[in-house]
């Protein structure tokens, strides 16, 4: 089974084209899981950093100034929620 | 869990569970509602369609599907309660009643059976298909990159290890395939509606281009109206434009190739999300999204209902 220990989801800000030019090069990265797609001024784009590439990617965003929030501090932690949720639900 | 009443609808449920839950609905309903085996997936998992239909011979129909992208759990839970609302308001909400009078609606719940097992079993991340690629280690295909329209263009990869990999050719994967075949062998069908997760989004084609298509004002406009539905209940933003336009170029699209054929009526929605889970929407919003979205969905089919072509 695939854990996701320490991985989180950023949802990060592009607030120029020169963001959205940066934001396309970490895309070739095949390691990042996008879970939206497109890049623009207008909606930010969510992307799940596995653990080991956590600091790379957050200090690449800050150096190159692009603003960007953690909305999923720990994905396993809440992929244990919603298993445990799951199985309780199955029993009742 | 076997009766439709008591079906825990507010919970995600595996794939088993669901093709359970579809036997009791017809069973609860057999002179509405048929289960359609439209052919198998790559691992050989049968894939079903619910065809809700109250007689006549190949009657206009449309079609939505739900859970081609295995990990958007919420578009699959939606469609389980859908499928429910459906069959139980037929004979009680008149324009349902008014609808399936006139139409067919074919409602596919898993869209993509192999993936969605896999995200229950090894990989809750898992989105594509999971066909083999020869010479590569990377399994799938994203099945919403393979249909035949401006196929392998921008917004898809080449790479089989990509979550957007195109695959080897258009429709190459059976589960495309067998969608494909149905509405082909069909050829009656008038509207085409895929829904995914998550970014409250209401989108028509094109995808593959940026170009507007020729009914661009027509589908904004029910598309703006259907969100208006949608809104009336919880407030969700939702936002109507063309996938190119609202999110970027992304070529392969299913509702492109439908459109194509001449199903003029093809959308897309982007479920909810409140902004904090993504694909992790805990299941005590299953519902809420599901009561907004059947809003949505009802207004688009019964406009397509009063606009026949």
């Amino acid at each position: 089974k695939e854990l996701f220990n320490g991985d989180q989801v950023l949802r990060i800000h592009a607030e120029s084209e020169d963001h959205i030019h940066i934001l396309k090069e970490l895309d070739e990265d095949s390691g990042l899981d996008f879970w939206t797609h497109g890049f623009s001024t207008e909606r930010p784009v969510d992307v799940r950093v596995p653990h080991a590439s956590l600091y790379a990617v957050k200090d690449f965003l800050k150096e190159n100034n692009i603003p960007f929030t953690v909305m999923i501090n720990n994905v396993q932690d809440l992929l244990d929620e919603q298993k445990a949720e799951m199985v309780s639900n199955a029993e009742t | 869990e076997r009766n439709a009443k008591i079906f825990d609808f507010a919970a995600y449920h595996d794939l088993d569970t669901i093709y359970s839950f579809m036997d009791t609905l017809v069973a609860s309903h057999p002179n509405l509602i048929s289960k359609i085996n439209i052919g198998n997936s790559y691992e050989n998992r049968p894939m079903y369609a619910l065809k809700f239909s109250t007689g006549g011979e190949n009657r206009p129909a449309i079609w939505i599907d739900a859970g081609i992208h295995a990990r958007e759990w919420v578009t699959q839970a939606s469609a389980v309660w859908i499928a429910n609302k459906m069959a139980s308001d037929y004979g009680v909400d008149p324009s349902v009643t008014s609808l399936l009078g006139q139409m067919d609606v074919y409602l596919m719940i898993v869209t993509n059976p192999d993936g969605y097992s896999f995200t229950h079993t090894d990989n809750r991340m898992w989105r594509k298909t999971r066909s083999v690629n020869p010479g590569s280690s990377c399994r799938g295909t994203d099945p919403n990159r393979n249909w035949d329209a401006g196929f392998g263009g921008p917004g898809a990869s080449k790479n089989p290890c990509s979550d957007s990999y195109h695959g080897p050719y258009a429709h190459s994967e059976v589960e495309v395939k067998n969608v494909v075949d149905l509405i082909k062998g069909h050829g009656n069908f008038k509207s085409f509606i895929s829904i995914h997760s998550y970014s409250q989004l209401l989108m028509y084609p094109y995808g593959y281009t940026c170009t507007n298509i020729p009914d661009q004002s027509e589908l904004h406009a029910v598309g703006t109206a259907a969100i208006k539905e949608l809104m009336s209940l919880y407030n969700t933003k939702y936002q109507v434009g063309s996938i190119c336009k609202i999110i970027y170029q992304a070529s392969g699209g299913s509702i492109d190739w439908t459109y194509n054929i001449g199903i003029k009526y093809s959308f897309a929605f982007e479920l909810r999300d409140t902004g904090l889970y993504g694909f992790l929407l805990p299941a005590n919003q299953i519902i809420p999204t599901a009561e907004e979205t059947w809003l949505g969905l009802k207004n688009i089919m019964e406009y397509v209902r009063d606009h026949p072509y």
